[in-house]
């Protein structure tokens, strides 16, 4: 591993944390005040009667959303536009949809099993008409799990980084530039999990949702292209360009 | 390059 003073690991920390900050999308204390918001019977039936594919748009929109804030916090990283564009873009190209899934537990409520989409709260039943339950299920289960880990938004910003930055993506040109940036970020998450006092366990079971987030990513993959398969004209004309750029 | 235009503009734009 590289050879990294205590000062740059800080100094890392504090970067990507207010980056993470300042790209998250929505403050903790919006969400936490929605909490209460949940949709209506009504509503849900609302959305469950939509067409299959005006809904699949309504989340192609959403996630792009999502992923535009990824792509901001990925800029304000420390390193990551020193990177050759081609890395820029093959990081960003697998690594933005697994911080969306990593930040959705900062919008999920664990009580009731809800997640913030749309202007309130929703269950998985709402995106029943998708036709992927599968999906919708781990996607819950893992914000579920993520959320059982009671991470900070320091340590929540340091394991976005730290995925964002994965050296294993295939088509990287400068691996080795990519394997140092990742390594330290590591260190700037051990040190900040050290510094908080939480066990050793903890850094173990982020590591382990390294291929649950790899399984949801393909998974979501899988399912566009079984849906672009009955609708391609929908997904040609409606779907937002960015989402056709990195999943298609 | 072409394949990843919007991709591309979104790295290039300065950060707000």
């Amino acid at each position: 591993s590289p050879t990294v003073s205590m000062d740059e690991l800080e100094h890392l920390a504090q970067n990507i944390s207010k980056s993470h900050m300042e790209t998250c999308q929505y403050l903790q204390e919006e969400l936490q005040q929605s909490t209460w918001q949940t949709f209506l019977q009504d509503e849900v039936e609302c959305y469950q009667s939509k067409p299959k594919e005006v809904m699949w748009q309504l989340c192609a929109v959403k996630i792009t959303e999502a992923i535009q804030y990824v792509v901001e916090f990925a800029k304000r990283i420390d390193g990551f536009m020193e990177l050759c564009q081609n890395d820029q873009i093959v990081l960003l190209k697998a690594g933005s949809l697994e911080v969306v899934f990593i930040r959705m537990c900062r919008a999920f409520d664990t009580q009731n099993n809800t997640v913030y989409f749309d202007g309130k709260y929703a269950g998985p039943e709402v995106f029943k008409v998708l036709g992927c339950d599968d999906l919708i299920t781990s996607a819950y289960d893992f914000a579920k799990s993520m959320c059982s880990l009671h991470l900070s938004e320091d340590e929540l910003a340091l394991f976005s980084a730290f995925i964002l930055l994965s050296s294993d993506r295939s088509w990287l040109q400068e691996k080795s530039k990519v394997e140092k940036l990742q390594q330290k970020t590591q260190l700037a998450l051990q040190h900040m999990l050290q510094k908080h006092q939480r066990g050793e366990e903890i850094l173990t079971k982020l590591i382990c949702k390294v291929s649950t987030l790899r399984g949801l990513c393909s998974r979501h993959t899988e399912t566009l292209s079984a849906f672009r398969a009955v609708y391609p004209d929908i997904v040609r004309a409606h779907f937002p360009p960015l989402y056709k750029e990195l999943f298609g | 390059k072409e394949k990843h235009k919007i991709l591309h503009q979104l790295l290039q734009n300065s950060t707000s």
